[in-house]
């Protein structure tokens, strides 16, 4: 563990609080895209399959069990929460996300570390990952002005993969046999897809103005 | 192939 994973950790666990905060808090879940959510839910069910297999640590485990559980509670809340539904985006949040999956699973079957079910699956939860948040950013740009918890929410969620790049740039440098070229050109990917909303959520801090999307 | 590392990052 380094301080450029830990830090992505909490900045990851940060979002997901915010999430949970404005929707708990606003008892409403507009200008956030129930696609996303739902495919961060399959990225950790993916990814988290040898959640009772492989035992890493207390840490691993716990943060494991928080990511499937909030993910899966915020689904459900946007879903079946007759208050929160109400306030969600249904008309804007267009974007055909099957074509992700399917996409991104043909892409796991080709591309993969082994060709075995964990690896290959994990494989999927890492493509699937780096594309998920584009539902999220289409919602954000159609909806025009964006309340603060939700850029928050979305700037902190894109900051900690970027904070996972340094994480492997270290690990490269620091353990000798460090390969994880997958992850990190998903994880380059996954970053530069948030490049424009850095630049506009820099704007809106520095002119302390509204954070504002061209649509 | 070497063994896939165990993916030990979240």
């Amino acid at each position: 563990m380094n301080v450029f994973r830990l830090t992505g950790d909490m900045t990851h666990l940060a979002s997901i609080l915010v999430l949970l905060l404005k929707i708990y808090a606003t008892k409403s879940c507009s200008g956030i895209s129930l696609k996303t959510q739902e495919l961060y839910a399959l990225v950790f069910l993916a990814r988290y399959l040898n959640l009772f297999t492989d035992f890493i640590s207390v840490y691993n485990t716990v943060m494991k069990l928080v990511f499937i559980g909030s993910s899966l509670a915020i689904v459900w809340c946007m879903r079946m929460h007759k208050m929160v539904k109400r306030s969600y985006d249904q008309e804007l949040d267009t974007f055909r996300h099957y074509f992700l999956i399917a996409g991104c699973f043909l892409l796991a079957l080709l591309v993969n570390e082994k060709f075995m079910f964990p690896e290959v699956l994990w494989a999927f939860s890492i493509y699937l990952e780096a594309v998920s948040t584009i539902p999220q950013l289409v919602l954000l740009q159609r909806s025009g002005n964006v309340d603060n918890l939700t850029g928050q929410y979305v700037f902190l969620l894109g900051a900690y993969r970027a904070l996972y790049i340094l994480n492997w740039i270290y690990r490269y440098f620091t353990e000798p046999h460090f390969s994880r070229w997958i992850a990190c050109v998903a994880g380059l990917v996954q970053t530069a897809l948030y490049a424009d909303f850095f630049y506009y959520y820099f704007l809106s801090w520095k002119n302390n103005a509204k954070l504002q999307l061209p649509s | 192939k070497e063994e896939p590392q165990a993916h030990d990052e979240l």
